[in-house]
């Protein structure tokens, strides 16, 4: 998160962060993002998150026994106390570009239920009816991912843990334009797609970003009518400049169009 | 000098016929004609010596040792007779002739000449008066006759008489009606029934004898012609016979044989009686508490049947498994096939439990009884109850605890989501 606050215990109980240990790779992969609990059993999370860090175009699963989830975590670095959960079964949506992002969101099925507390919360999820959120409505995202632009993931997961926030970090951010985040995307490079599954947040002069070891955390909204969060958004992708940068978004999957996807995956697998 | 003629027709002269006939004779015919004939005899001509009861010549006509008729002159007078244009006719088949003279004739006197035929005996009408030859229809022929009887009825084998077939009459109801054939018309004679009540065992049948009884008797014997016996397995009852009814009888017995005897005669109007049998009575039974009977009777017997129920909210409790209804039946040794059962409050037992939530009980001592309420409720802040409704349970009569909107399914706890129990900071105006 760049520049954000910290959170405290018991701000953002639906975030949990999820690492992963791909195995099969020597030497072995090892990295992390965050999701947000649904219910006892399903967690909600970003599609690249849990996919195979191949630098090409396949979607390689990352095998669910690699995956551990924390709940209740506000502090990585005290997982002991932490609420540790495996994984029974993970999934991708199966429109999931790697290229372009396109559809990254996930679910995943943790092997054993949890119980609620003022530590571990599930997150509201959209109604099928609502539609995603609109131009400069405010958002929360929080996450334990780079705090310092500067650096790279590489650099982040290394021995120098100075620059990565072992404390839970969020930061408020303003909804894009959807034009405007695809304006400022199209203008640097014919490659990026700013679908209609996503949407863009951040202030056009930088400063406030999510950033590498966000992934998968919700961007959540404020619903006054039933005074509940609701999760709107998944960090999804970024440029290539650094995160904060001028007038560069982080661009968001927009959750409510897979609301009946959700509805249908979770129902069917319970 | 005897003649043995046996056609169905012939002629008898006298010797000489018609010269005069000699002294001294002494001529015998004998006539035989075969059984169900009598024998008529017819004189055309009788010219015999006149004497005064005819002492002297005389024609004698017998049969089967039974004078018919003497015969003797040219007319007849006071004290002798001529046959003239009479005939004379047998009783029976048998005709017996005989001519007998004296040593003189003081005239001359020719004799007889007479024909006899063979004549047809009408046994139907004849027999009438005589012990009746036959029981219902009689049929005449040529040379005899026979007997048949009305429908239902068989030939006794008197060929005369007429019986019914009434061995093996078997009843089987619990009450009836038996009667001796035709009655209150004279019973058949020659006959032997036998009437077989026969019910389960358990019952015990009663005879009601109709007033009009009416079986032929005898001043002196017992019962010698016709008679009604009664038995059972261990008694008999009888013989019954002449003009009183034997009332009631009640014979203690789940089987009973009638049987009637009558002989060849007599004209008498029998005997009827209605049957009943009731069951081997069972003690009165009481409702159990918090049960009821039914149906409830002043007295119960044999075969009746008692459904026991449980008051709501009760039931019985039989070999472990709990008993919507107990039906107990009367038995043939008087005991009914089971005890009552007691009535046991149903017991619903600990409800299920809901996960994430608990459960409060509405009755003192966490009372899982019929009509007991307890109540489900999730954790409070992190779980809501979905759907939201009165979550109030009660112990039913089926023994489950049912919520008047979802019956027996429980509610279920679903984690509240987006309601952080620490609130984030207030959004700041810029």
């Amino acid at each position: 998160i760049i520049g954000g606050r910290t959170a405290h215990p018991g701000f953002f109980p639906w975030q949990l962060l999820m690492v992963v240990e791909d195995m099969s790779r020597v030497p072995k992969d090892k990295w992390f993002g965050s999701g947000a609990l649904l219910s006892r059993t399903w967690v909600l999370t970003a599609a690249h998150v849990l996919r195979s860090q191949r630098r090409d175009n396949t979607i390689t699963l990352v095998p669910s026994e690699y995956v551990t989830i924390y709940l209740g975590l506000h502090d990585v670095r005290q997982k002991e106390a932490a609420v540790k959960r495996t994984v029974e079964r993970i999934i991708l949506h199966k429109a999931f570009d790697p290229r372009t992002y396109n559809n990254d969101i996930a679910l995943v099925k943790m092997k054993d239920k949890v119980s609620m507390n003022i530590f571990v919360m599930p997150l509201c999820l959209p109604s099928q009816e609502m539609e995603g959120p609109q131009p400069n409505t405010l958002g929360l995202v929080a996450g334990w991912g780079i705090t310092n632009p500067n650096l790279t993931m590489d650099d982040a997961t290394g021995s120098d843990h100075a620059t990565l926030s072992n404390i839970l970090q969020y930061v408020k951010l303003p909804v894009t334009l959807q034009a405007e985040c695809k304006s400022s995307y199209e203008s640097r490079s014919d490659s990026y797609n700013v679908t209609d599954n996503m949407f863009c947040a951040g202030f056009y002069e930088g400063g406030k970003d999510t950033c590498l070891g966000d992934s998968g955390g919700a961007f959540i909204m404020y619903n006054p009518d039933t005074q509940t969060w609701v999760a709107q958004g998944l960090v999804s992708w970024g440029g290539p400049e650094k995160c904060g940068s001028k007038r560069v978004y982080g661009v968001y999957t927009k959750i409510s169009k897979y609301a009946r996807w959700l509805a249908d995956k979770m129902s069917n697998s319970s | 000098n005897i003649t043995e003629l046996t056609g169905m027709f012939g002629q008898i002269q006298s010797p000489n016929y018609p010269e005069g006939y000699p002294s001294d004779l002494d001529v015998t015919w004998n006539i035989t004609v075969p059984t169900g004939f009598r024998i008529k005899l017819y004189f055309m001509h009788f010219d015999v010596e006149p004497s005064y009861l005819c002492e002297y010549d005389y024609v004698k006509v017998s049969s089967d040792d039974d004078l018919l008729e003497t015969f003797c002159g040219r007319e007849s007078t006071d004290t002798e007779q001529i046959p003239g244009r009479e005939f004379v006719l047998t009783n029976s088949n048998t005709m017996t002739v005989t001519f007998k003279t004296d040593f003189s004739n003081e005239e001359r006197f020719t004799g007889f000449e007479a024909h006899y035929s063979a004549i047809d005996v009408d046994e139907c009408v004849e027999k009438l008066d005589e012990a009746l030859v036959c029981d219902h229809f009689c049929h005449n022929y040529i040379g005899g006759y026979y007997c048949s009887c009305r429908y239902s009825y068989i030939l006794h084998s008197d060929n005369r008489t007429c019986k019914v077939e009434c061995s093996d009459n078997v009843f089987t109801e619990k009450s009836g009606v038996i009667s001796s054939p035709d009655y209150p018309n004279p019973y058949p004679k020659s006959s032997d029934c036998l009437y077989r009540i026969e019910l389960e065992e358990g019952y015990a049948i009663s005879l009601q004898f109709a007033d009009i009884f009416d079986l032929e008797d005898h001043p002196d014997i017992l019962c010698p012609y016709d008679y009604l016996k009664i038995k059972t397995g261990v008694m008999e009852f009888g013989p019954f016979c002449g003009d009183k009814s034997p009332g009631k009888i009640d014979t203690n017995s789940s089987t009973v044989q009638i049987l009637f005897h009558s002989d060849d005669s007599s004209d008498n109007q029998g005997w009827k009686f209605t049957f009943t049998s009731i069951g081997a009575p069972c003690p009165v039974v009481h409702p159990p508490a918090n049960g009821t009977i039914e149906p409830v009777q002043e007295k119960y017997s044999f075969k009746d049947q008692v459904q026991i129920r449980c008051n709501t909210g009760f039931k019985f409790v039989k070999g472990g498994d709990e008993v919507e209804a107990y039906q107990i039946e009367c038995q043939k040794s008087g005991i009914w096939s089971s005890s009552i059962p007691t009535c046991k409050v149903i017991d619903c037992g600990t409800p299920r439990s809901l996960e994430d939530g608990f459960i409060t009980f509405h009755t003192k001592d966490n009372l899982t009884m019929f009509g007991s309420h307890i109540e489900y409720s999730c954790l409070a802040l992190y779980y809501q109850m979905e759907p939201e409704l009165n979550t109030t349970y009660t112990c039913m009569e089926n023994g489950f605890w049912v919520n008047d909107e979802l019956g027996t399914d429980l509610p279920t706890c679903q984690p509240v989501c987006g309601r952080p129990a620490r609130s984030l900071p207030p959004l700041n105006k810029r």
